[in-house]
């Protein structure tokens, strides 16, 4: 299992619409001072909701939006997705429905214009439902099994937001998009994702908070 | 409760001597303040970097405690291991040759899940599989460059 | 009292925009959070790098977090000079274009007063007119190498 | 003005005596972490007496003396001297007392066996007084002008300790020696030296604080 791409619309300081391919094993991302490198780990952690704003940085979540995309009186949104390759999950069979979607596009790219407010952008049948039983649905593409999880985040003209999860396309809640993620060992309070400064906060830390890292674990 | 600390402490713990000594090949553990009800006290991180007496994370250099402080990350996460790892300048307090011992480490464990880490240092850049540039021309957007599959 | 306040507040405030837009080519400046009465509010560090929107500390990346910091210790600095400075790792967060851009102006300024630089970044130590060696061998003392006079 | 050289004696990872000469313009300090090279720096910051024990690293003032050279029950103590080279301070002739000692090393080196207790080693005459009417007091040692200060940290059997301070090998106190400091604009609150980790205070200090260090400079 591993993350296949990263797909960025109007998120901080990524404009129109940028994917960023991944391959499994070990990738480096370099870069100058303020070019956005954390900006995509951020993103990461907004779309699989692993972290509230000021994890990322960020005051509150509209401040997510990159700046030239907001403007008062417009309504302006970020939407963030992700797609897991599942291929080679452990226990495929048990713990995933596979679809065979002809052609693979029909999972619709959320982009902006096409997103209808809170329904299902995907009406053309059942087999595409975000879970079935409890079970992942993957879709086929090339070969691989594809899981997609999207986050858009819409502030309307009078400021106010909403923000929605969706799998492959279909609307979710953050609860069962967590509870689909921890099938793939993805938790909220793993230390899978170590934020720049997370080093020094462990190190300064007290030994109850120390000891507490522990107690969620358990 | 009590029992499941106590099997999380001490895998974690296992798992934090094992990687402490590949990391620093030194000897480091963790110590509970109460031994005997965890939860009335907190954890210390213990550890001789090679061939130095026993010290507490607060009188070590800040490299040593940085090393410290990151095989307790990765002895969590051997924990509960995931399918990716992401990384954000973990190696900024490390000479060149604890970064090469890190990157050695990361690129082990690279083979059985996936790891993205984002580094400004030589020896990670070239110890890593590709490499992803990241730039920000002066008012534009972040561009990502170089991603060769 | 306020007096006093006020003429070191708007000297160092001078020096802080000279020295940021020297150290990152962007504009910076301080900022009150009560003009008419300081002691009554904090105080904000507002910059903006090189072609981006006014931005406060807390959502600039770590880099630039860095270099607004040291900007501000080095208008402290230069308000009441001294004949010696001591920094201990102040580039680490920094890439190796602004490491650059630091190590000039140390050099700079070390013409008129003395600098001791710890760093583990190549173009710092490229940029010193010597280096002292550290080192300290399995269970040995501190160790100080290389001093050529 | 410049340090011309700073002596370690058993302080932190240092062993017997260790001279590190010193230069004027730009010197980097390099090694491998835990070698040493933070440690330098809180040799500076006691000898001068700008830091407490807890900004040198140190839990109490008896953890600088290097943990090989204590022990119980006997008597161990650590030195640090810091020698400046005024001759070319501006102003030299008011703020200076120019002695010419022959020959010069008839400053003792304070090492340890040969310091007395509390009371100046250096009894040759009036003319090695630490202080003149204020004035610093420097030393000729061949054509240029030195002015050494000297901290000793003594930790007796029962393991109560204390601190001494000396110009030129006289004893001064604490605040004698932050006077004559002063002169050559070396102060307690000045940021002249940053450590590992100010950075990051500066950064994560809350706007009060940081208002507050402009206060302090007034
Ligand atoms: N909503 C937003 N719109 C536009 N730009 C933003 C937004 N939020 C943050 N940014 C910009 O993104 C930049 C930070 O990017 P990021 O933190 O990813 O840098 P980085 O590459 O990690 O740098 P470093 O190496 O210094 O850590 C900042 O300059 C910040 O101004
Ligand atoms: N009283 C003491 N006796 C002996 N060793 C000591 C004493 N106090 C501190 N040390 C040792 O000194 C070492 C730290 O040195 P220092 O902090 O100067 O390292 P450094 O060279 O700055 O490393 P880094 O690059 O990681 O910051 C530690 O390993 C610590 O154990
Ligand atoms: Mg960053
Ligand atoms: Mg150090």
């Amino acid at each position: 299992v591993h993350i296949k791409s990263v797909e960025l619309n109007h998120f901080k300081s990524f404009g129109g619409s940028t994917k960023i391919p991944l391959l499994p094993g070990f990738t480096v991302v370099s870069g100058p001072n303020g070019s956005g490198k954390s900006n995509i780990l951020d993103a990461l952690l907004f779309c699989l909701g692993l972290s509230g704003s000021k994890g990322m940085r960020a005051e509150r979540l509209p401040d997510l939006i990159n700046n030239k995309h907001t403007s008062n009186g417009r309504v302006s949104e970020t939407i963030v997705s992700v797609t897991f390759d599942l291929t080679d999950l452990a226990d495929l069979d048990n713990l995933v429905t596979k679809v065979n979607l002809n052609p693979p596009e029909a999972v619709k790219d959320l982009n902006e214009n096409e997103l209808v407010e809170e329904s299902p952008p995907n009406q053309e049948g059942e087999e595409t439902a975000a879970i079935n039983n409890g079970q992942l649905i993957a879709i086929s593409n090339n070969g691989s099994w594809e899981w997609k999880v999207t986050r858009r985040l819409r502030v309307n003209k009078k400021g106010n937001y909403a923000s929605t999860f969706y799998i492959n396309g279909q609307v979710v809640t953050a609860t069962e998009l967590h509870e689909q993620l921890e099938k793939l060992r993805i938790y909220p309070e793993g230390y899978n994702v170590v934020l720049q400064g997370d080093v020094t906060r462990i190190i300064n830390m007290n030994t109850r908070e120390r000891r507490e890292i522990i107690d969620e674990l358990a | 409760r009590l029992r499941a600390f106590k099997e999380a402490y001490d895998a974690v713990n296992q798992n934090f001597q094992a990687i402490f000594a590949e990391l620093s090949d030194g000897d480091g553990h963790l110590q509970l303040e109460d031994e005997n009800d965890p939860f009335n006290g907190g954890l210390n991180l213990v550890a001789h970097p090679k061939g130095k007496p026993v010290q507490r994370l607060s009188s070590m250099s800040g490299g040593e405690k940085s090393l410290t402080a990151l095989s307790f990350i990765f002895s969590l996460q051997k924990y509960r291991p995931s399918s990716f790892y992401a990384f954000d300048e973990v190696d900024m307090f490390l000479d060149g040759a604890n970064v090469a011992r890190l990157s050695k480490m990361v690129k082990q464990q690279a083979q059985e899940a996936q790891f993205i880490v984002v580094s400004l240092r030589r020896p990670m850049i070239e110890a890593s599989e590709r490499t992803i540039g990241v730039t920000q021309a002066r008012g534009a957007h972040t561009q990502v460059l170089g991603i060769k599959l």
